[in-house]
């Protein structure tokens, strides 16, 4: 999921 | 999670450890900025509201809570320790916060992925990051006498930005639909504001001499 990925960086 | 990723996650928490053991160690905050320290519990506080909302691995959620919990206690040294505090630069270290955070906030209002509240938190979190240590350079050009650790804290810490830039670039190529511009410019620039610290501190580790920035 496009939105999701970049959240799982700190 | 690539090596990349790692490398930066564990070179942002060597630079934290860093200064803590200056810190908390040898009493000292010399050379160290309070606004940028300040800045950052802005940043990790408006960044990790989903702390307790949404769950990705026990990795990020002990990781978020580690870097919440260490800009918080340094800025607490920072301010209410009597021996660290004595070692402040105060009248050194002059950058307005709302000079950086206004243009922040603004621009996360404008250009942002979603108008909700958390993601508006969280874009202004990226932009503020990529400008917090800024007060941090100043002090430096200011002071020009720079001990080994607060050179290594500064060094670790533009470490870490340049392993994330690899990271992006890597799941890029290995991620379909990995596409972020606000993340990718925003940390490009961060990491362009630290290219002429590094150009010194190389300098100096080449000619094994103390580091010390131009006036």
């Amino acid at each position: 999921c496009v939105q999701e990925s970049q959240k799982d960086e700190l | 999670m690539n090596i990349f990723r790692l490398a930066g996650d564990m070179t942002h928490l060597a630079s934290v450890l860093v200064l803590l053991l200056k810190i908390h160690t040898i009493k000292s905050c010399a050379g160290v900025s309070l606004k940028t320290q300040e800045l950052y519990v802005i940043v990790f506080a408006t960044r990790y509201l989903d702390i307790f909302t949404s769950f990705v691995s026990i990795y990020n959620s002990l990781m978020k809570l580690i870097f919440l919990g260490s800009s918080f206690s340094i800025v607490w040294y920072m301010r209410y320790h009597k021996a660290v505090h004595r070692t402040y630069d105060r009248e050194q270290d002059t950058f307005r916060h709302w000079f950086l955070m206004l243009p922040c906030i603004l621009l996360a209002l404008l250009i942002h992925e979603k108008f909700t509240f958390f993601e508006v938190m969280w874009t202004f979190s990226l932009y503020l990051e990529a400008v917090a240590i800024l007060p941090q350079l100043v002090l430096l050009q200011r002071t020009r006498n720079i001990d080994n650790l607060t050179g290594q804290y500064i060094f670790l810490l533009g470490g870490y930005r340049g392993f994330y830039i690899l990271n992006w670039i890597y799941r890029y190529f290995t991620e379909p639909h990995y596409v972020h511009w606000i993340t990718w410019i925003s940390g490009l620039v961060q990491t362009l504001l630290y290219a002429d610290f590094f150009y010194y501190y190389f300098l100096s580790w080449k000619n094994n001499k103390k580091l010390q920035l131009p006036a």
